[in-house]
This record gives C-alpha cells, sequence and structure tokens, in this order.
C-alpha cells in the first residue's frame, strides 16, 4: 500500500455538495461512488443526478432516509441509467420518478460489492485502491460540531446512521486517517471532507463497506 | 457572536435558536477538553450550531445500516515439517 493516496488527486472525486434539509446522505454517497467509478473507467467526470435515486430507488424513503445498499440493488437490478445532475437536479425533496428513454446517455452499475472490513482497514484500503471511492455508513452524531483534525473518539461502532465516501486514506503522520467525502456542503469540515483515524474501525467507518464498478 | 459568518440552517423562534446554540457551546468545550493528545479532532460553532442534536439526528442522520458478510481474512496453511 502505498503511504498516502487520494482518488481526488487522480482528477475523478466530484465537487462536495449539500444535500440541504433532505436527509439524502444514502444516495449522495452512491452517486459519489458512480461518478469515480465512471471516470476511473476513462470516461469524463460527470455530476450524477442524486435527484434520480431520491426518487426512484423505490425500497427508500427520499430525504425521509435509505440505505446505500438498497440503492446499489436497485441500481444494479434495474440497470437504470443515472442520467446528468443537469437534467434530473437536485431538489431537495421528494418527487415523483422520473422515467428515460433507453437512447437516454447514462451511466448504469455493472456490480457492486458490500463487506464488512472490521479488522482489516488494510484490506479495505486495498479495496478502495482496486475499485475506487468507498461507500461506508458510519456514526455521526459528533460530527454535527467537527471543524477538523483526525476523529478518534466521540463516536462508536455499530451505530451507524450516515452515509459517506471514503476517498483515499493518509499513512504518512504519526496518526493514519481515512479522506472522507461529506455531502454537508464545503464549509463543514475540512472542505467538506473529515479526517477519521485509520486501523481502529472508528465511527463504524469499516463495518459497512460498498464498492462499485459501471 | 452577531458577526459570524455561520447562518443557522432551521427557521424557528430566536429563543430556542439561541438555546441550540448555547448547548452547542457547553458541548464544543466537553469534546475539546478531552484528555486524549492534541492530534485530535476539535469541534466548535459550524452551520449546524443552531440545531439541538436530536434535530440534527433527524434532518441529517438519515442512513439505515445493514448486516455486511465479513470481507474473508486470507487462509495461511501450516507449513508441513520437512527434513
Amino acid at each position: 500500500l502505498p503511504l498516502r493516496f487520494d482518488w481526488r488527486d487522480k482528477h475523478v472525486v466530484t465537487q462536495v455538495r449539500s444535500q440541504q434539509m433532505c436527509g439524502g446522505c444514502w444516495a449522495f454517497s452512491v452517486v459519489g461512488a458512480v461518478e469515480s467509478a465512471h471516470a476511473i473507467q476513462g470516461e469524463p467526470l460527470e455530476v450524477l443526478s442524486v435527484q434520480q435515486v431520491l426518487d426512484c430507488s423505490y425500497k427508500d424513503d427520499g430525504c425521509g432516509g435509505g440505505s446505500p445498499l438498497n440503492a446499489l440493488r436497485w441500481l444494479n437490478k434495474t440497470q437504470v441509467k443515472l442520467v446528468e445532475d443537469s437534467e434530473y437536479p437536485f431538489k431537495a425533496q421528494n418527487g415523483l420518478c422520473r422515467y428515460f428513454s433507453s437512447s437516454q446517455s447514462g451511466v448504469s452499475v455493472k456490480d457492486y460489492t458490500s463487506h464488512d472490513f472490521s479488522e482489516q482497514e488494510d484490506e479495505m484500503a486495498r479495496a478502495l485502491l482496486t475499485f475506487g471511492p468507498l461507500v461506508v455508513v458510519v456514526d455521526a452524531v459528533s460530527w454535527q460540531d467537527y471543524l477538523g483534525g483526525i476523529i478518534q473518539h466521540h463516536c462508536s461502532s455499530g451505530e451507524a446512521n450516515h452515509a459517506v465516501l471514503v476517498t483515499g486514506f493518509d499513512k504518512t503522520g504519526r496518526i493514519p486517517y481515512w479522506i472522507v467525502r461529506n455531502s454537508w456542503g464545503r464549509s463543514w469540515g475540512v472542505d467538506g471532507y473529515a479526517h477519521v483515524k485509520m486501523g481502529s474501525n472508528i465511527c463504524g467507518i469499516a463495518d459497512s463497506v460498498s464498492a462499485v464498478s459501471v | 457572536d452577531p458577526g459570524s459568518t455561520v447562518t443557522p440552517t432551521w427557521s424557528r423562534s430566536r429563543g430556542r435558536d439561541a438555546a441550540a446554540f448555547r448547548e452547542s457551546l457547553r458541548r464544543h468545550r466537553f469534546l475539546n477538553s478531552s484528555p486524549w493528545e492534541n492530534t485530535t479532532a476539535f469541534y466548535g460553532v459550524n452551520q449546524f450550531s443552531y440545531l439541538f442534536p436530536e434535530e440534527f439526528k433527524a434532518i441529517y442522520l438519515r442512513s439505515k445500516p445493514a448486516m455486511f458478510p465479513r470481507q474473508p481474512t486470507e487462509m495461511y496453511k501450516p507449513i508441513p515439517n520437512v527434513p
């Protein structure tokens, strides 16, 4: 493993977005992973529609909440193409699912994997290098007040409530950490990102990890 | 701080906002007063400081966890005794 790796350096991660007053973190994390997997294949980096996932992933509850796993199952099962954000823009509220013709351009999910990497965070880092940014679900209660630095305390594993995207890691300093893209806007945390200590399953970051291929 | 650039994300009565903000300040003191080393995270006023924790949870922490299979660990076979 390299000491530091961040998919942002490869220009395959879209800008941090804001979910506003919508509980759609689960959709933001999944769409972020699809965007990056698409760009890693050598395609242009495109901002894809979160609203499409919020409205159409029928086992979830849109802005009322959902599960990244349900969204990935839906994307994989239906082979629906995620269209560009400009085509189906984010409204921060639930809406009726819009359908597109098969000729509409978009990105579909070929496959996904989901695993528990607790006590195996080096394996998780390998998965990050192999597949691209990873969707994880964490306990983010104390993240309400986070301004920066490496999160090492004040959260638990086994109490996951918020979906985010791990884009990289940094082991060059004394405390190795995951680089985590959030969906609370760029003014939150470190330009919209959090740093979470690696190796101790802090906030349950390794409990529910999903990777996407397109 | 009236000069703060942080704006509330939740429009409610000023009294409730102020109470949530005071509670946030108390929480920041606790979170920042950890006996742990100074490499840890730091906490303070941001766009969520006008929310009570239960409001924050109700709006932003809406992902349901799922149980995933454990990533299989590599199996190491013992090397047989050889002369």
